[in-house]
């Protein structure tokens, strides 16, 4: 079960990694930027799309979301690999009244190896099987984080169900309404 | 299995997206920097240890094996995260005479997933299974890069048996000894 491997990937070489960090890397960077309303619990927001169908660019999903700026670097020394360098993007979201929240913002990246995947015949799945393998990866990641005491408090996953994606602005109201619960 | 994600991971996620860029990053290093004996052909090594035991600093595995520099920085805006860094290392390792080759040499990241889940004992698959995954994401890889027109001849896979580490300059003489082969 490949979505099985990827969230287990996903923790092992990354969150629990980069978890961890986040806050003083947050604080750094509040230190040198201003930032207005902080989503408030400084966690990262990993959006996993059940179409798995990722932009690289948030900013060009919804024009309610503007990048603001990159956290300070992390450089780790892996497998080889000198000063390795793992960094998220801060972006700001507009809700209704124009009010901008500033949050850690990404989407979860193995969800891209499933793409391309069920898109490669030699690959073994295609794309009937990928929604199952996203909600797969999903269950298995929040099983992952809930069972680590590194991450607690660290991180929010958002599941986006893509039914709603004709409205322009549904990725930042989903981003604003899974900031609120947090607080 | 999973190998076989981890196998697809590595290239749709980075293989896939480094080493068409690979010639051109050596270049722009050698412009900058003193390369005595480039392994010729600019290849990538990727070194799969059998027993996924797998450290982040390869001068302390060998002591003929040298760190020399990093290859200049590739930023690619990915999946929200803007200028993501890929970046790979550069090591000078010395043969019987003494005499230096440099290449670009990494351990393949993944193989640390493996090694992780199979301490976890909630990850599914233990240290018995592991050489197997071990062997499966070398064989699976190998047959997804021969198929790739895009990374040809920008790799060069080294599956490492363990029986010899004895030996304390085994790493240097396998990683010298598949530079021949490609020349
Ligand atoms: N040597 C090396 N250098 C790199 O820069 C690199 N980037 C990725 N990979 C390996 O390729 C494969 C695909 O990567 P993907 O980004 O889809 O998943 C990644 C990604 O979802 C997340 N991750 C890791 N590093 C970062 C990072 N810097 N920023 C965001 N996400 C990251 O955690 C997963 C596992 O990472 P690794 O376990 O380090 O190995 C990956 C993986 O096996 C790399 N390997």
């Amino acid at each position: 079960n490949v979505a099985h491997g990827l969230a287990w990937s996903f923790y092992i070489g990354y969150l629990r990694l980069v978890l961890p960090r986040l806050k003083d890397s947050i604080a750094e960077f509040c230190a040198t930027h201003r930032a207005r309303r902080w989503g408030r619990g400084s966690r990262l927001i990993i959006l996993i799309p059940l179409n798995a169908n990722i932009s690289h660019k948030l900013n060009e999903e919804d024009d309610r979301i503007h990048f603001y700026d990159n956290l300070p670097n992390n450089e780790i020394d892996r497998a080889g690999v000198q000063g390795r360098v793992y960094k998220h993007s801060v972006y700001r979201v507009l809700d209704e009244l124009g009010q901008a929240h500033e949050c850690v913002l990404e989407y979860a990246t193995p969800l891209l190896t499933l793409y391309s995947m069920s898109q490669e015949s030699s690959a073994g799945f295609g794309e009937p099987e990928r929604r199952q393998q996203v909600l797969l990866f999903f269950r298995t990641l929040q099983d992952i984080l809930e069972h680590s005491l590194d991450c607690r408090n660290r991180y929010k996953l958002i599941l986006l169900n893509d039914e709603h994606e004709a409205d322009p602005h549904f990725l930042s109201k989903a981003i604003l309404r899974n900031l609120e619960q947090q607080e």
